[in-house]
């Protein structure tokens, strides 16, 4: 997957809909102290399915939502969509992690599903080559949330299972937030482990 | 799954010693696994010896030392299993102008492959990008984005 | 001792006050006691608002916003009681340049009466100062010390 | 008391003797990533008598003895001599945080000592106003350590009496390490609590 534009409402402190677009190469995001960028970066752990509130330097998922200041008042909704390109790569690599699932699940349970029932799912998303991707992630004040995979609601699992094993998931090493470098050496022999078998 | 985990580490330890000689232009750097016994319970263990300086913990390492490290460590992973895209943020804070220099010309290499996407407030690492955002907060408290122009040289 | 510390606490509330203000360009900081039943057992809570923001949690701010908001706590705590000399090590890596240019401003105005020793990469910050050391490993591992000079603008 | 010279030598990176000269003003320290700009700022924690190897990045206080490189043998003892010049505010001081332990110490043991038995040892070490106090510590491989204050031996526990109260002692804030400010605003609550204790 390659990432191709990035829409923002309501998420922390862009209250307006945003919009960025990335290209390939190195695209870097600059300005004074406290405008968002570090907000940008949690905008989009948050649409590849972040649920640690922690992790988004809050402590209750509530407060991702606009809250408003004296001139602007407070969103209703936080709502981030998430355009990405697949690449050749990605669709094989998703049949193979996907067979490999279901062999773990039959080795468990002793069943013997096959990929024939499965399939249609991924058939749905209709992921091919050269086409996009689109995730969105909405919660509201009251504490409901939508998830939308090409527009069609879903649930949250489907979407953190299209990143799990890419170090874009549960165990990140593809992003690194602010602070974290210099956790890393600190960290426990057995922390650093788990990053290593996420790759694996 | 055991065979798993020792083929990664083992393709992993050498993607960092050699990112760990480039990024610090020497030195040496490694993996290694404690308590080989047990191989699925073992932590990992990490040796740095930046060029010129002698083995030690490296709990002693500096500041921007320990960055380029765990940097080092990160990028090491990923090489190994690229993820299609790679989040940065400011890890390049603690870095002074030739770690940094040697950090985004690794970033350059690798972009050619992956996309990055990096926040910084270095004008070194700014001079590197292809594109550039800003984020600004004209109206207190909102944010809003320009996109800056770069002018490369 | 009771007294005592609730004296010293406002002192330092007001201070902090201040110098949030101060080193932010506006904005409101303050320091509460939770749970003020058990005045001995209550931890201090920190509440901070830069200008033109909501008030949220401490939490929610940036990196920057962050380090302001802990320099002006140290900061505050030290006027009250004012040691005699102060070391800084790197504080000012996460900061952007108008706040950097408020906080020298503030050393300077401090350093009339108190000494301060403080290590750091940014430029702004070296000019802000009255005398500079480099610190060079011409013999690779082996420390060595240069009198930097200091042409004042 | 006041910074005035500061001389290095065998502690950490600094293998040969080295020295600063402070004054009044804003002093700053600055070269490239690993030079040994921290490692004076430990120094100086060491002669004030640190005795956490963790807060020294050791896992032992031996660690702190330059270990040597490829063209430097290693050092067979790190000293550090820090040259304080006390001001009229410190006599004053010390006599009344000495008559205030005095007093503490009367009230739990219900005796009844006076300062005039502990003067003679402050009057020993004459400290009086626009003079020089010489603090050296020194820590030998085979672990062995020696204490000199203005050149006579002293225990470590003098000099860290010295700084009791004042910011530079156990409980810290007018020395701030580099990655401690990130680390300030999310401590508990009951460590911001000891700071200002520390302070009162
Ligand atoms: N729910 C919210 N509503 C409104 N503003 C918010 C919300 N959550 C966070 N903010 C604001 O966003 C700001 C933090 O932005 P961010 O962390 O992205 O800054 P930054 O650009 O990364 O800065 P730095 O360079 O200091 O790291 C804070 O000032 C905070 O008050
Ligand atoms: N006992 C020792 N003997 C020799 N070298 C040592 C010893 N202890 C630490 N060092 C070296 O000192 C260096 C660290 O120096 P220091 O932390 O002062 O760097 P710094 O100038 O603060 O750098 P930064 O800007 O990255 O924070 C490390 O490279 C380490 O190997
Ligand atoms: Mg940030
Ligand atoms: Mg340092």
């Amino acid at each position: 997957f390659k990432l191709q534009r990035l829409e923002i409402t309501g998420f922390k402190s862009f209250a307006n809909h945003t919009e960025i677009i990335f290209d390939d190469g190195i695209t870097a995001i600059v300005g004074p102290n406290g405008c968002g960028k570090s907000n940008i970066f949690e905008a989009i752990c948050w649409a590849l399915g972040e649920q640690r509130a922690k992790l988004l330097r809050s402590n209750e998922m509530q407060d991702i939502i606009f809250q408003g200041t004296n001139s602007h008042p407070p969103a209703s909704m936080a709502e981030v969509t998430l355009h990405l390109l697949s690449t050749k790569n990605d669709i094989s690599e998703e049949i193979e992690k996907f067979d490999e699932s279901i062999q773990k699940l039959n080795e468990r349970n002793d069943s013997n599903i096959e990929r024939k029932s499965w399939k249609p799912y991924f058939q749905n998303l209709q992921i091919s080559e050269g086409e996009t991707v689109s995730i969105t992630r909405r919660l509201f004040r009251s504490g409901e949330s939508e998830y939308l995979l090409n527009g069609k609601p879903c649930r949250l699992r489907d979407i953190q299972d299209l990143f799990s094993g890419t170090g874009l998931g549960n165990v990140r090493y593809a992003i690194i937030e602010q602070g974290y470098i210099g956790q890393i050496l600190s960290a426990k022999p057995s922390e650093r482990r788990a990053l290593i078998e996420e790759a694996a | 799954s055991k065979e798993r985990f020792i083929k990664a580490f083992e393709i992993i330890n050498s993607n960092f010693t050699k990112l760990f000689s480039d990024l610090f232009g020497g030195g040496t750097g490694e993996l290694r696994l404690i308590e080989t016994d047990e191989i699925l319970e073992s932590g990992i263990e990490i040796i740095a010896q930046p060029p010129g300086k002698r083995l030690q913990n490296v709990l002693l390492l500096s500041g921007g030392e320990k960055a380029m490290t765990a940097i080092a460590l990160m990028l090491a992973i990923f090489e190994f299993q690229p993820s299609p895209f790679c989040i940065l943020d400011e890890v390049d804070a603690p870095l002074d102008d030739s770690n940094i220099s040697r950090f985004i010309e690794k970033l350059r290499q690798m972009a050619s492959e992956i996309q990055f996407l990096i926040i910084t407030h270095n004008k070194k690492t700014m001079e590197a990008a292809d594109r550039l955002y800003g984020v600004t907060m004209q109206e207190k408290g909102v944010s809003k984005i320009v996109s800056v122009d770069l002018k490369r040289i």
